[in-house]
């Protein structure tokens, strides 16, 4: 028998002038999430349903960029990806492109479950989730007004902005930096202090 | 992106990651996250989630890289990780949370700063998000 270690994270890439009472928000939920897992491994369950669990109640908190409070495409919809390993025998099951599934983690597992494949993806990845039954919503139900504000700040500074997470009162910092510096990906401008 | 990595009191490593990409990104645009070997990889020896850019991550084949090095060349899963961050992201800027079959756990970035949490059965918890 060994022992247990549990590690979660929130996304990389922090503004460094976030206020203290968004960096002590982040910090209670990584604390709740870490606990849920460690009393999911107290009463023994499998690394695999552990990781699945805690995955899921970070997609539900719309602080960080998954599931609710995901980052918006330039269409201003929500788009996700998710992608789950079993170590034991390598088992995998990865999805991309959802528009319509509450927990884009629990769906990535069910491929590795219930499939033949290892990654499905947009239309095909949707009919899967509708076969499985698994708890569908609107696209609205993912998107945060903050993150509106977001994307148009980035739209306005012609930039991919990896992280979402910058206070609306730095961003136009934030997003301006990214038109001045060289730093460029696919042809657009990125903002150094803006990865996630 | 958020992630968790886990290994059990079996010493079974599992990983998973999810995120809502980049924003403004291109309709269809994938990143690293859903991509086995590059945002998530787990194995018999350590589990890992990654974040960050996506596009040096994949080029990186960051997760697995972690897990490759602990295999072929022996390191630890702190020196794993610390390898990876500093000698295959180029000019990438990503972070990353793992943990070992023997129960360790480790994380490394090199952004300004990572949202993260870790414990382990005897005791050790911590919460951060700077260096």
């Amino acid at each position: 028998m060994g022992s247990w270690a549990i590690a979660v994270h929130g996304g990389a890439g922090v503004d460094p002038n976030l206020p203290l009472e968004r960096q002590e928000e982040a910090k209670k939920l990584l604390n709740r999430c870490l606990l849920l897992g460690i009393s999911a491994l107290r009463s023994s369950l499998p690394a695999i349903d552990v990781v699945e669990l805690v995955v899921r109640e970070l997609e539900t908190d719309p602080l960080f960029n998954s599931g609710r409070g995901s980052a918006l495409s330039e269409k201003g919809t929500v788009e996700m990806e998710a992608s789950i390993m079993d170590g034991p025998r390598r088992r995998c099951g990865a999805v991309s492109g959802l528009t319509t599934v509450k927990n884009p983690i629990s769906l990535a597992r069910l491929v590795m479950e219930k499939s033949p494949h290892s990654y499905l993806a947009f239309e095909g990845a949707e009919e899967f989730a509708r076969k499985q039954g698994v708890e569908l919503v609107d696209n609205e139900y993912f998107i945060t007004e903050e993150n509106v504000g977001m994307l148009k700040l980035a739209k306005e500074a012609n930039a991919i902005v990896f992280d979402y997470r910058v206070p609306t009162n730095t961003c136009s910092a934030g997003a301006m930096a990214s038109v001045e510096t060289p730093l460029q990906m696919n042809g657009l401008p990125i903002s150094i202090y803006n990865q996630e | 992106t958020v992630g968790c990595v886990v290994v059990d009191g079996q010493g079974r490593c599992a990983a998973a990651t999810s995120t809502g990409g980049l924003m403004n990104k291109m309709s269809g645009r994938i990143g690293d996250s859903p991509l086995i070997g590059s945002g998530t990889y787990a194995g018999d020896l350590c589990a890992i989630s990654c974040t960050g850019e996506g596009e040096a991550i994949i080029r990186a084949t960051l997760a697995r890289d972690v897990a490759a090095v602990m295999e072929y060349k022996g390191l630890s899963l702190q020196d794993a990780v610390d390898y990876v961050i500093k000698e295959r992201l180029d000019e990438g800027k990503a972070g990353l949370i793992a943990v070992s079959k023997d129960g360790k756990v480790a994380y490394g970035f090199n952004t300004t700063g990572m949202f993260r949490g870790c414990a382990t059965e005897d005791g050790f918890m911590e919460v951060g998000i700077w260096e």
